[in-house]
């Protein structure tokens, strides 16, 4: 099983729409795809009409349990979506406190981890979407996986903060040990201004081949799709913005 | 001195560009305005051309010093603006491990506040923006403030998760045994879309009069002001987004 994670501490640059477009084009190639929601606002879980509130279970029941967590305890935790050989792993509120209550004890970085390993014959695909946040779910979420995805808007406002950024991301990361591979996903790029065409050259200066070799342009029916809540590939299969994120999938399966 | 907070666990909805947009507004107005960035991903403090990563003394400093900080530290981690009469207190990437050190310890809900109310005689009004994160960083905006300010994107997703956020603010700010205000300030409106509408109508269903009256249109003049470090206010005085600011805060003022 392949893991991946969208990770970006600015709120609001696509990462739960790139999760659930890239998942909804690998499950449309027939792989097995699992959605891990880890942000306690539940963007992914509620995108796919789960009521996070009404959940008995959860992401957040993987840290209460620990290490020991069973296979079939995690299966029960996982809720279907709509789309054939697409499932969710849904996110709660109760997230919100696990810094407070988790964050300084030791060995609570490999809960995700150990989890999705439990689960690793299940699916070829695992993708976690993030919340905005640099804290104890962002350190599970890169201890779980193999390439960090990081969509960051194209404008200049949004390069600020992105190096140091991506520094603490290494450094959350090295504890494990292996190599830290991330790309960057321009995205909510808008062909008729200026200032997107100029951020976009400034991080290809800046990042060079971390930068992924093409862009997201703006696409409206990115907020249909959520509205409708079908995956952007299901809902329209032919936008230039799911088009986009088929060139991004063809490129990530090459680098592996 | 009046303080708001500004606050919205979604990312991305314009709760750093509504910060600077109303304090924009409030120095035109002759008052004196100070705003607080306590994201640690600083885009306040980005946005006013204070390279963050330079800091010595910040918003977190303030959790370290703790309940005897006295008033001339606190001045001496402010920042001047461009705008006469706007100052700021910038924010640093350490503000993220503070839930995980601090946030269990008690009595760390006041340190915003009582810094603050140091500083009251010096400032007309105080702009707190917010982390897309419930933490020990929002129980001290939503402690020290009289106003919480939610600007919400006027699609459905956006409006999935806020009834549960809403309470769940309510009791952060429970135990400060003051009335809980919020105004939902409905953002992003494109009135091309009948998305936007549909949104509209049912936020106004739900939330009444809690809603503001009138709504912040798109405009990409926001983008743009922020590539110039400018408040729009500044940048875009005639633009229809400022506008609608100058709308709000003719009603917000009027509330108390
Ligand atoms: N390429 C795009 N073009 C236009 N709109 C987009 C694009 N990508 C995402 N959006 C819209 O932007 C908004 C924010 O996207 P999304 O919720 O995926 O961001 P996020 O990074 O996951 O936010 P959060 O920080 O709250 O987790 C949504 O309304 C979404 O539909
Ligand atoms: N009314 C609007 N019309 C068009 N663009 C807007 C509007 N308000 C904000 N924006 C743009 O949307 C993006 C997100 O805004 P902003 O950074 O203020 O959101 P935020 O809620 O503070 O994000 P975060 O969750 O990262 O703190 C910025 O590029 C900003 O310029
Ligand atoms: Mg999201
Ligand atoms: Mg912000």
């Amino acid at each position: 099983m392949i893991v991946w994670t969208v990770a970006n501490q600015k709120g609001g640059v696509g990462k739960t729409t790139t999760t659930v477009t890239l998942g909804g084009l690998l499950a449309e190639r027939s792989e097995r795809v699992l959605l891990v929601d880890t942000d306690p606002h539940a963007s992914l879980t509620y995108y796919f009409g789960i009521d996070s509130e009404q959940l008995e279970m959860s992401v957040f029941d993987l840290f209460i349990k620990g290490k020991n967590v069973k296979k079939e305890e995690i299966i029960q935790m996982l809720c279907p979506s709509t789309i054939e050989g697409l499932d969710i792993l849904p996110a709660t509120m109760a997230l919100a406190t696990l810094d407070r209550t988790l964050g300084s004890k030791t060995g609570m970085g490999l809960i995700l981890k150990n989890a999705l390993e439990v689960l690793s014959d299940e699916y070829d695909y695992a993708i976690i979407d993030c919340p905005p946040v640099l804290g104890v779910l962002m350190v599970n979420a890169l201890a779980a996986s193999s390439r960090i995805l990081v969509p960051v808007q194209t404008e200049f406002l949004a390069l600020k903060g992105l190096e140091r950024m991506l520094r603490t991301m290494e450094l959350m990361q090295s504890s494990q040990s292996k190599a830290y591979r991330y790309t960057i996903v321009p995205t909510m790029y808008d062909k008729r201004t200026k200032a997107s065409l100029e951020a976009y050259h400034r991080l290809r200066e800046m990042y060079g081949d971390r930068v992924w070799t093409s862009v997201i342009p703006v696409d409206t029916k990115f907020r249909d799709a959520s509205l409708a809540q079908q995956p952007p590939s299901t809902y329209a299969p032919k936008s230039r913005g799911v088009f986009a994120y088929s060139t991004l999938l063809t490129y990530l399966q090459q680098k592996r």
